[in-house]
């Protein structure tokens, strides 16, 4: 049984995948041997049109979109979605001549899991798009986090703050919303402390910043230390947001791949 | 659980139907 990384992948694939493994099981354990297969035609008709519409809303996403891997990885899964809708309109005509046809009935089984996998495919495609958008916030913090280094006065600090702030809050309503989003419950909890200690740490840097200015100004020593302890905070923010990017690639099976 | 072949493809047509759904609403 596939497992999805994400709920909406999985209340959508969930049930098909469910039922292709019943019957799977039930072929290959003879229950249905030497037993007519009903006329198909109608159910096969349905899923036929289901596809075609599947594959024109998808074309026309594929021509808009400036996504360029969503350009690059849609259209095999559209052939993978198309073909598998042949091989059941192949077994409903096989079966129309022969109810106990055994090819008919493997390609019955051949074209549902084409079409599970296919649309785990778009899905798939759909939701790194998703995480795309949300790693470029990210990595607007990781880069906005940069210029910490070249704050020296105390209206650079304001300006700094503020310019800060709104991303963050961004970022850490993206990460919430899709931490709940994922079905994988480690992946959910390294989300949820990275984030935590990125939101800790932020008041932490405005402070090291403020630190620094003022010892700069102040010209009393201690500006180096100061310039660490800047350095320090940010370097720790910096690591936790990779790892916040790492993290949101990951899928359930990188994690089986690994263990 | 027993499942027919009938069920199975009113499964899979609603399937693809969601999927089509989940595009339009993420293109939009």
């Amino acid at each position: 049984m596939p497992v999805f990384h994400t709920k909406t992948i999985e209340s959508i694939l969930e049930p098909v995948a469910q039922q292709i493994s019943h019957l799977v099981i039930m072929h290959e354990e003879g229950e249905v041997d030497g037993k007519a297969i009903p006329d198909l035609t109608v159910p096969v008709a349905a899923v036929q049109a289901a596809v075609s519409n599947l594959v024109r809303v998808g074309k026309e996403t594929v021509q808009t979109t400036e996504d360029q891997l969503m350009k690059r990885d849609m259209p095999p899964a559209f052939i993978k979605v198309e073909n598998s809708s042949s091989k059941l309109v192949q077994a409903s005509q096989m079966l129309k001549a022969d109810p106990y046809s055994v090819p008919a009935r493997d390609y019955l089984i051949d074209g549902s899991r084409g079409i599970l996998s296919g649309t785990s495919d778009l899905l798939l495609t759909f939701d790194e798009a998703e995480v795309r958008k949300i790693i470029r916030v990210c990595k607007g913090i990781l880069e906005y986090l940069t210029v910490a280094e070249v704050v020296e006065t105390m209206e650079d600090l304001i300006t700094y703050t503020k310019n800060l702030g709104p991303g963050m809050t961004k970022m850490s309503k993206m990460i919430e919303e899709r931490q709940q989003e994922l079905t994988h419950q480690e992946h959910r909890q390294m989300l949820v402390n990275s984030m935590n200690t990125v939101k800790e740490l932020l008041p932490v840097l405005i402070s090291a910043i403020k630190i620094f200015v003022t010892t700069k100004s102040s010209r009393g020593g201690g500006t180096e230390e100061a310039e660490r302890n800047r350095r320090f905070t940010f370097e720790k923010m910096s690591a936790e947001i990779n790892e916040i990017i790492r993290v949101l690639q990951l899928t359930t099976w990188d994690e089986d791949a690994w263990a | 659980l027993r499942v027919s072949w009938e069920q199975l493809l009113t499964t899979i047509a609603r399937t693809i139907n969601e999927v089509e759904n989940q595009i339009l609403t993420r293109d939009a």
